[in-house]
């Protein structure tokens, strides 16, 4: 009797079948299963309700959950596709599939942008260019004079700013990375291919469900 | 030579994109 509610297991809020999320993205079921170990692992350092809070981000990413950092930031918001200030597990998996080594280019290369498009208008300003350069520098506690911050944004910007209206938008950007491939190199995560070795645990509770 | 530096590349190397931290066990 009671067995047939024993395979209920406690999931996450906005916990989505790993079928639904491999067949968007280029994970596999099993690797989806281990992503939601990686996930329950994050989700409960210190908020135990089954969704990733900034200050868990914080703490996987930079081992302090008081750690702030705008690149950090962007990225805790872009994953966060609800706006709802958490990331849940589809989200979660959603993101990370755009930095999988299979992941099409074309969506890295979006992210990207979305990422250094800080006030989200479309467009890579030069103020949002300069900005996350002085983030940078803060953040590795480098010493660079303004001139020169002014010389490496300049530098860029004509390079990249193809019709010279200040700006860079989608279509430069693309042209941009296309000559400088290495820009988007972090959007790729190679340890998303070995997933299931790094996080084996889910053949043990695959085990448990099939058991029933 | 920073100021041959590509300021998007400079960018990239922030911890804060470092997203593979979130695999250390």
């Amino acid at each position: 009797m009671g067995c047939v509610y024993s395979k209920k297991v406690r999931r996450s809020p906005g916990y989505e079948e790993p079928a639904l999320l491999a067949s968007e993205t280029p994970f596999t079921v099993s690797e989806v299963e281990a992503l939601y170990e990686l996930f329950k692992k994050l989700s409960s350092s210190i908020i135990n309700d089954g969704l990733i809070h900034k200050e868990e981000f914080q703490l996987a990413l930079f081992k302090n959950s008081n750690r702030r950092n705008l690149f950090a930031d962007r990225v805790f918001d872009l994953f966060d596709v609800k706006r709802n200030g958490v990331i849940e597990f589809g989200e979660f998996v959603r993101s990370l599939g755009i930095f999988h080594p299979n992941a099409p280019i074309a969506d890295k290369v979006a992210f990207a942008f979305k990422l250094y498009d800080l006030r989200q208008t479309g467009y890579i300003e030069r103020e949002e260019l300069k900005e996350m350069v002085l983030a940078l520098l803060n953040e590795s506690d480098l010493t660079l004079s303004e001139d020169v911050v002014e010389t490496i944004v300049n530098k860029t910007f004509n390079e990249a700013d193809s019709n010279g209206d200040g700006r860079i938008d989608p279509e430069e950007w693309k042209e941009f990375v296309s000559r400088n491939p290495s820009l988007i190199k972090n959007m790729t995560l190679p340890y998303l291919k070995d997933i299931t070795i790094a996080f084996p645990s889910f053949v043990l509770n695959s085990e448990v469900e099939d058991a029933d | 030579r920073p100021v041959t530096m590509n300021a998007f590349e400079l960018i990239s190397t922030s911890q804060g994109l470092n997203l593979s931290t979130l695999f250390e066990k």
